[in-house]
């Protein structure tokens, strides 16, 4: 997965996301695709979560899956989560839940509750660094002013490193695909690098829902697992998402 | 370009969506917070229920290739439904009705939502 929050010159965030899903859940030689990753495109839904008839947030989803992974709670914040590798992994966390310890939360279901309930940026950013989770995990959560957005690296426990947006730095975006980002990626699936190079081409003035469109469709961020691209603009309260293809040649993650 | 990682220069105008990196539109459908949990995906379940049991016969199928056995299989049939009360309200009543409206066994429509922390394996 590649996941980004970028603010324009006129302080608008965009966050845009791929949801890259399926690697080595069994490999479809005659069509160069991964089965599982193809067997998810048809699921795909935007959802309106509406109470009293009233938009309460909006998502992408996979039709059967009740927890959240891309969502966006119209002019108050964004939301995507990015899978986290940690020894320290979710297969212990289901281990203790199935042995009675259940003082940990699924992540889907954590980011479902942070949608449906929180109204704030600053609370949402607190539910996401301090539950405690069955399993590690990237949350990508971009607000509704200048400067809100930030990566919060988890492991069941503790929020490491966050790592907030700081335009005065220079820093007009932040960006996370599978790995830390105090570390370098792993070399074989280093997909921040370009994604990088191409936000920094891109430039801040010109940044966009569509600009930033480009940056998602360029190979190895987009690739093989790439199952939709979602954009979203928190002062528009909008949310688009479009089901992907990788033509050959192009990385099996 | 043509060596793994086959990165490419940075595309442009790709936007509006078209052309071979875009294979389809995503539909829009509504969930009622009102409605009751076991009825809130029923609508989106009616229309996606060949798409979601072909998608869950992969994972058996996959499940199977790593047990031969079928013993997995078992597993996920008769252990999971078993924790679908310590999951958390509303979404363990949610699952339900999803195993429901698409005749999914309530087992694999739990694996399809825990898959997150099993798949960490």
């Amino acid at each position: 997965c590649t996941s980004l929050v970028a603010e324009d010159p006129r302080g608008n965030l965009i966050h845009a996301r791929n949801l890259d899903f399926g690697l080595f859940l069994g490999w479809d030689m005659k069509n160069h695709s991964w089965v599982i990753t193809e067997k998810l495109k048809p699921l795909v839904v935007n959802v309106d979560f509406r109470r009293n008839n009233k938009t309460v947030f909006k998502s992408t989803n996979f039709a059967g899956y009740v927890g959240m992974l891309t969502g966006i709670r119209p002019y108050l914040f964004t939301l995507t989560m990015n899978e986290r590798f940690s020894l320290d992994g979710g297969y212990i966390g289901v281990l203790e839940w199935i042995l009675g310890k259940r003082d940990g939360r699924w992540m889907s279901f954590l980011t479902r509750s942070v949608l449906e309930n929180a109204t704030s940026y600053e609370e949402a950013k607190k539910l996401l660094s301090d539950t405690k989770l069955l399993a590690p995990a990237y949350f990508i959560l971009g607000g509704n002013q200048s400067g809100e957005a930030c990566i919060i690296t988890r492991s069941r426990t503790h929020s490491l490193n966050p790592l907030e947006l700081d335009v005065k730095q220079g820093r007009w975006y932040v960006l996370e695909t599978n790995y830390d980002h105090w570390k370098k990626p792993l070399f074989l699936d280093d997909r921040r690098t370009p994604a990088m190079k191409c936000m920094n081409q891109t430039t801040q003035t010109n940044i966009s829902i569509k600009t930033v469109y480009d940056v998602l469709s360029t190979k190895p961020v987009l690739n093989k697992l790439t199952t939709y691209t979602t954009l979203m603009e928190v002062s528009k309260g909008n949310l688009e998402s479009y089901i992907r293809a990788c033509p050959n040649p192009c990385m099996p993650w | 370009q043509f060596v793994p990682p086959y990165t490419e220069d940075c595309r442009t105008e790709m936007y509006p969506p078209r052309g071979p990196t875009f294979q389809s539109a995503v539909t829009w459908y509504t969930v009622n917070l009102d409605s009751p949990p076991s009825k809130r995906w029923t609508e989106i379940i009616t229309d996606k229920k060949d798409e979601l049991v072909s998608m869950v016969q992969a994972i058996k199928d996959l499940a199977d290739a790593f047990v031969p056995s079928g013993r997995l299989e078992e597993l996920i049939d008769k252990a999971l439904p078993m924790m679908i009360d310590t999951l958390p309200y509303p979404f363990n009543e949610e699952m339900k009705g999803i195993a429901t409206a698409s005749g999914v066994p309530l087992g694999e429509v739990i694996l399809f939502n825990i898959f997150y922390e099993i798949f960490t394996v």
